[in-house]
């Protein structure tokens, strides 16, 4: 494993962590997209379905673990524990224009056309698109508390030390997956607005708001 | 093989 790699999972699973620790001390998923909560809990369920046929490396299988149990208690934080201050006005992204796309064309474009790697593609798809609600969301509010965008800064870096990573093993291993370097590459760019308005706002000690 | 450096990664 390389450096770029390591540092991409620790900063998703600081990402996932912030978020949680978030609700759970202000008691409050305000301002947090609870459907792009639930594309992420999709994603690692399908994506993650080879624990039960391929045993890797118990860093491998911890850490997936780890995710797919975050991202439910994150849901179920959202849905169900803290609902009351869940803002389902304001996360009125349609999942169905994400989902119904993405699924097709994991059938269409796959490494392999069986249920476990359609799943795979799939998810490697969704998870490309489903900040999405996320971003809709503070771009109807206006506004995202320092804590949300530090959560959002931690998904983008991920996916950018991925991107490196995939670099790195393309020059010293040979190794390439085109549908995860096409779906990743689109990923980051997704955070490339962000990113900017994080830089420029929120590490200048401002809050996160957008100009009406 | 591929397979494996793919599910290798999270």
């Amino acid at each position: 494993m390389n450096i770029f790699r390591l540092f991409g999972d620790l900063s998703h699973l600081a990402a996932i962590i912030i978020l949680l620790l978030k609700i759970w001390k202000s008691r409050s998923c305000a301002g947090i997209s609870g459907k792009s909560q639930i594309l992420f809990a999709i994603v690692f369920t399908t994506r993650y379905l080879d624990l039960l046929t391929s045993f890797i490396s118990l860093y491998n299988t911890s850490m997936k673990m780890i995710y797919i149990g975050c991202s439910y208690a994150t849901v179920y934080l959202i849905y169900a524990k803290f609902r009351a201050t869940y803002d389902g006005n304001h996360d009125s992204f349609r999942v169905e224009f994400l989902i119904v796309p993405v699924g097709g064309l994991a059938v269409l474009i796959n490494h392999d056309f069986s249920l476990l790697e359609i799943l795979w593609t799939f998810s490697i798809y969704l998870e490309s698109v489903a900040i999405l609600p996320q971003l809709f969301m503070i771009s109807k509010t206006g506004e995202a508390e320092t804590i949300t965008t530090h959560y959002l800064f931690c998904q983008g870096l991920y996916r950018a030390l991925y991107l490196i990573n995939w670099i790195w093993r393309f020059y010293f291993e040979g190794f390439f997956d085109m549908i995860a370097i096409v779906a990743g590459v689109v990923q980051t760019i997704l955070y490339c607005d962000f990113f900017y308005l994080y830089v420029t706002k929120v590490l200048k000690g401002k809050k996160l708001s957008l100009p009406a | 093989d591929d397979d494996d450096f793919r599910k290798d990664e999270l």
